[in-house]
C-alpha cells in the first residue's frame, strides 16, 4: 500500500471523530481506497468509513490488506503532523507495521513514523440498501447545536419528519423541548440550506449520547444529511471530497 | 420505558 493525502488534516479530523466511538479497527485496504467498519462496544452504533482512491494522490494498493490499528495510538501519530501536512501511508504485503510520513510542502521536514499493527477479528455486517422515508440535509453545525441543546435535557430525541419539516424534541426531569426546521433556501448563503426529501411521516426516537459523539465529526463537512426509515437504524452521513464519506448508523429506542 | 435497539438486528453478518 502506498497512499498519499494532500492534507493530513483531513485523516487526523476522521479519526478524531470516531474514536471515541470505536477503539481498535481494521483499515481494509484494497484498489478501491481505503475503508473502515466498526461498531461501538455496546453494538447501538456503526462506523463505516470510505476514503476512495481517488482521495489520494497517488494511490496504490497491490494486495488487499486489513491494517488493524489502534486508534488512539493512531491518534497519537496524526498529533505529530501539521494540518497542512502531506501524508503519505505505507503498509508491505504482509505487514507488521503502518508507516506513516508527513511532508511539510513549506519546509524541507520530514517526519517518519512507524505504527505497530495488531490481528483484530472483526465480523463486517452487511447495511442494505434502504430507500428512506425521510432524507434531510441540513448546515452540520445546526444538527451539532441542537443535540447539544437537547442533551441537557434529556438523553433521548425523538426526530419526526413531516410534509411541515422535522421536529426534534425531549422530555427530561426538567421539562420539554423542541426544535423545528423547515425546508429552507438560502441563495447567498447555500451552506445554510435545509432540504427535506420526504416519501413518507416517520418518527423514532434516538440517544442522544450517541447523536452528540457523531457531531464530532461536523468539521468534516458543512453539510449533514440524516435519513431515516420507521424501525431501521438511522444514518448520519458526512459526505467528503471524491466520493468518499463518513456514515454513521444509529439503532433507534425501541417499543413504549 | 423505551429500550435501546441492537445495530445487529438490523444489519446482520456478512
Amino acid at each position: 500500500l502506498e497512499a498519499r493525502l494532500e492534507q493530513a488534516n483531513l485523516l487526523k479530523k476522521v479519526v478524531d471523530a470516531i474514536k471515541d466511538l470505536v477503539q481498535d479497527c481494521n483499515f481494509d485496504c484494497n484498489d478501491s481506497g481505503i475503508a473502515l467498519q466498526a461498531m461501538d462496544n455496546s453494538h447501538v452504533a456503526l462506523v463505516s468509513m470510505m476514503l476512495k482512491a481517488e482521495s489520494f494522490s497517488p494511490f496504490r494498493c497491490d494486495r488487499n490488506i486489513a491494517l488493524g490499528i489502534n486508534l488512539s495510538s493512531l491518534m497519537k501519530v496524526l498529533r505529530c503532523a501539521q494540518n497542512e501536512d502531506i501524508l503519505t501511508l505505507k503498509a508491505d504485503d504482509a505487514p507488521d507495521v503502518v508507516n506513516l510520513v508527513f511532508e511539510s510542502s513549506e519546509s524541507d521536514r520530514l517526519s517518519e513514523y512507524d505504527i505497530k499493527l495488531m490481528d483484530i477479528d472483526q465480523e463486517h455486517l452487511g447495511i442494505p440498501e434502504t430507500e428512506y422515508s425521510a432524507t434531510i440535509s441540513m448546515p452540520a453545525a445546526e444538527f451539532q447545536r441542537i443535540c447539544r441543546d437537547l442533551i441537557a435535557l434529556s438523553e433521548s430525541v425523538a426526530i419526526e419528519a413531516t410534509k411541515e419539516g422535522v421536529k426534534f424534541s425531549c422530555s427530561g426531569d426538567i421539562g420539554n423541548g423542541a426544535v423545528t426546521l423547515r425546508s429552507h433556501t438560502n441563495v447567498e448563503k447555500p451552506e445554510l440550506n435545509v432540504d427535506i426529501a420526504l416519501s413518507e411521516p416517520v418518527a423514532l426516537t434516538f440517544s442522544l449520547k450517541y447523536l452528540v459523539n457523531f457531531c464530532k465529526a461536523s468539521g468534516l463537512s458543512g453539510t449533514v444529511k440524516l435519513c431515516l426509515s420507521s424501525e431501521v437504524p438511522l444514518l448520519v452521513e458526512y459526505t467528503l471530497a471524491s466520493n468518499s464519506y463518513l456514515r454513521f448508523y444509529l439503532a433507534p429506542k425501541i417499543g413504549d | 420505558k423505551a429500550g435501546q435497539g441492537n445495530i445487529m438486528n438490523f444489519f446482520g453478518k456478512k
